[in-house]
């Protein structure tokens, strides 16, 4: 990517840069659609000899063989047994058989994560820059498990199975499904043999924002990293008949409209062939005799962005106004339309629709004006990003992070145009996507850093790492913001924060985890014995030891607790929740640390003991935390309070969320 | 439909392997033809957990299900991407 490192602090040459050693003994495995393995963000010049731990392969196939992995893309697998019990044999002439990447989706992650640098890199001109994974040096394993029907659990498995056993640190997986139980979701499953493994699982949120308990992935031994933007931006303005003039950003890269001359700009909806959804711009839903020669104005919704552009180019439309609806709020995905096209916020939608109506005749233009940077606010919490709470275990607060997802450059395939769409005939050595799909690999890369300067680290100390260290405020010092509402996000929409990974390095306290503590919770959750076996893969009971007292008292570094007017089956009145919590100490030897707390004027909050001290490295220390409702429940059965906890030695920071439900 | 046929994922207990196979695919593919001459693994699994992937009937899953050293025999599902 040509921004993100500079975006998260990553171009310098000292901290997590210096301290990683370049993390080129670090594997990352992204299981995904598969690698354009000619693209030069696979480059291995200057790279190291493969690790020796390694035991992976280049697998045959459609155009593709061992000789086109190097130093840098040192393993490419294929899984497609599941897709093709399904849907029958893959077609050849239509997808490749191989891991070779026929959508895009697999090379922008992949690169995203540990791409090697490639001077002058762009979409057209928009975002150049040299493009560079987050972690360059880092070593790039595939398995390609996504294929034009979906990517199905039995070769998502398959592809875990192998990573596992080839070898990879850290999974990047940038793909999830519905919430079922942890036992039934073959992620989860895969996840928790990779953690034991010492093998750090990045998984994104899911693009079902920004309505609550839209996430995916939520298992607590995988990291689930949510979306914001950048300050980063591709401005276009809309000029209206009027001489209004409003923002809006694209990646259109075509001849663009007539200069200085306004063209007849129609609202879609007034532009049916008689289908009631003609303002969405759906396919067969415009009259092309009303919409020729025009600027349609388009609804955000139901159908991709770059399709409903291809609708207004195919009915004869000579450029599209993209206008969100109240789910998208002010959030602004650019896309790289096959037509003079510009997407806008709500609030400009709904200004161009009343001058639309008040018209007679509307006219407008589009005028592009290229790549800015230094926007603000951001980061801000990207619209599509899924929110909290976990619906499978609410006890445990997720997403975990947010990172850069929003109009993230990354390598693509060389076989797909940039839209996507089979009508785009154009290719693009890099595209400019959107989702948490981008914002997972960015959270993978840098652990592959932390990976690289703190091996010994386990997956749940490099995760409390990434979460404690996370920021809260904008670059103008304000309170991350939620693009859909424009109102300050909360811990179902950020997590932890936005992750900081030079901060990350030296977080001070980690809360860190392993398979018993996680069994634990399993237990909490009052699973069977059989259905902890699923996970754990060992004869486990839940003997009183072993048990958690409730979820939420996983050693997780954030908390999150819920209140209810029922006493629990501990019989203990449900307005007083207890957590415990241990830290091990990653910093100095002797140390010192203070809380504070920052509680909602709803609850009572209270630490006890109010300091930690430790003498050496590697020493815990535990404490307890009481929750005390104030009041009984509000109101509203969705409310939600939010707070923190922070542990300060003068050095460092070590805060967690807290989110509290009734 | 009992008869339309979809790919399960089975877990299995190693630990009821009977002896006289020499490895777990071998048992593994000896249970799936117990249950249909035509169908065969599609994976083996012996990382992320004990067991393998199969494309069976309804029926044929729950009698596979009953079997011995059969954890849970879960049905595939699709995920997407981000």
């Amino acid at each position: 990517t040509t921004h993100t490192p500079e975006f998260l602090g990553l171009d310098g040459s000292n901290g997590l840069w210096s301290e990683s050693d370049g993390a080129d003994d670090v594997v990352v495995g992204v299981l995904d659609t598969g690698v354009w393995p000619e693209s030069r963000s696979f480059g291995d010049e200057g790279m190291k000899p493969v690790p020796s731990h390694w035991k992976g392969e280049c697998e045959s196939g459609t155009r593709f063989n061992a000789s086109h992995c190097n130093k840098k893309l040192i393993g490419a697998r294929f899984f497609c047994s599941g897709y093709e019990a399904a849907y029958g044999r893959v077609n050849e002439s239509k997808e490749f058989r191989s891991p070779r990447d026929q959508d895009g989706h697999g090379t922008h992650t992949a690169s995203t994560a540990a791409g090697s640098f490639v001077a002058d890199a762009s979409l057209q001109g928009y975002a150049r820059g040299t493009a560079r994974g987050m972690a360059p040096f880092a070593r790039v394993a595939v398995y390609k498990v996504c294929w034009q029907g979906g990517c199905f659990s039995s070769d998502i498995l398959a592809g875990m199975d192998h990573a596992v056993a080839d070898g990879v640190n850290v999974l990047s997986m940038s793909l999830g499904g519905g919430v079922v139980p942890y036992y039934r979701d073959g992620i989860a499953v895969g996840a928790f043999t990779a953690m034991r493994k010492g093998i750090f699982v990045s998984c994104s949120a899911g693009n079902a924002g920004p309505d609550p308990m839209s996430l995916a992935n939520v298992a607590p031994w995988i990291t689930t990293v949510g979306a914001g933007t950048l300050d980063r931006d591709f401005p276009a303005s809309i000029v209206l008949g009027n001489r209004v003039r409003y923002g809006g950003v694209s990646l259109y890269s075509g001849s663009g409209l007539p200069r200085g001359k306004l063209l007849p700009l129609i609202y879609a909806a007034d532009a049916s062939n008689g289908n009631k959804s003609s303002n969405l711009c759906l396919a067969n839903t415009l009259d092309e005799r009303l919409v020729k020669g025009k600027i349609v104005l388009c609804d955000r919704g139901i159908s991709a962005r770059v399709d409903k552009g291809n609708v207004v180019k195919s009915a004869g439309g000579a450029g599209m106004i993209l206008a969100n609806m109240a789910a998208n709020g002010e959030e602004l995905v650019a896309d790289s339309h096959l037509l003079p096209a510009a997407a806008v916020g709500r609030r400009v939608g709904d200004a161009i629709r009343r001058y639309v109506k008040a018209s007679r005749k509307a006219r407008a233009t589009i005028e592009f004006e290229g790549t800015v940077l230094g926007v603000k606010p951001s980061p801000v919490v990207a619209a599509f990003s899924s929110r909290g709470p976990s619906s499978m275990t609410p006890q445990i607060l997720k997403p975990d992070v947010i990172g850069p997802g929003v109009n993230i450059l990354a390598a693509w395939t060389g076989v797909a145009g940039p839209s996507e769409m089979k009508a785009d005939t154009r290719r693009v050595d890099f595209n400019i996507i959107s989702g948490t799909s981008m914002s997972c690999p960015h959270v993978s890369g840098v652990a592959a850093l932390l990976k690289g300067a703190q091996p010994g680290w386990s997956p749940a100390a490099i995760r409390s790492a990434l979460m404690t260290t996370a920021y809260t405020v904008d670059n103008t010092g304000a309170p991350l913001r939620d693009v859909a509402t424009g109102n300050d996000s909360t811990p179902f929409d950020h997590g932890a924060g936005h992750v900081d990974p030079q901060r990350a390095l030296t977080p001070g306290l980690v809360y860190d985890m392993g398979v018993q503590d996680y069994v634990g919770f399993l237990c909490a959750l009052s699973y069977t014995p059989q259905q902890i076996r699923l996970l754990v893969k060992s004869n486990l009971t839940c003997t009183k030891k072993a048990r958690l007292r409730s979820p939420g008292n996983l050693n997780y570094p954030s908390f999150s607790v819920v209140f209810s007017s029922h006493h629990d089956h501990f019989n203990r009145s449900a307005t007083v929740v207890k957590y415990t919590r241990t830290v091990t100490n990653v910093g100095q030897g002797a140390s010192k640390y203070r809380v504070a707390v920052s509680a909602p004027p709803t609850v009572k909050i209270t630490v006890k003991p109010t300091t930690l001290s430790f003498q050496s490295v590697n020493q815990k220390r535990s404490y307890t935390v009481t929750f005390i409702a104030k009041r009984a429940a509000p109101r509203l059965t969705a409310a939600a309070s939010f707070g923190s906890i922070t542990w300060t030695d003068g050095l460092h920071k070590v805060r967690s969320p807290v989110a509290i439900m009734w | 439909d009992g008869e339309a046929a979809q790919t399960y994922i089975v877990h299995m207990s190693k630990s009821f392997m009977p002896s006289s196979f020499e490895s777990p695919d071998r048992w593994y593919s000896s249970l799936v033809e117990s249950q249909s001459q035509s169908q065969s693994v599609l994976y083996n699994y012996a990382q992320v957990l004990h067991g393998f992937a199969v494309k069976l009937t309804l029926a044929q899953a729950k009698a596979l299900e009953k079997t011995e050293g059969v954890l849970a025999v879960h049905p595939e599902t699709v995920y997407e991407l981000h």
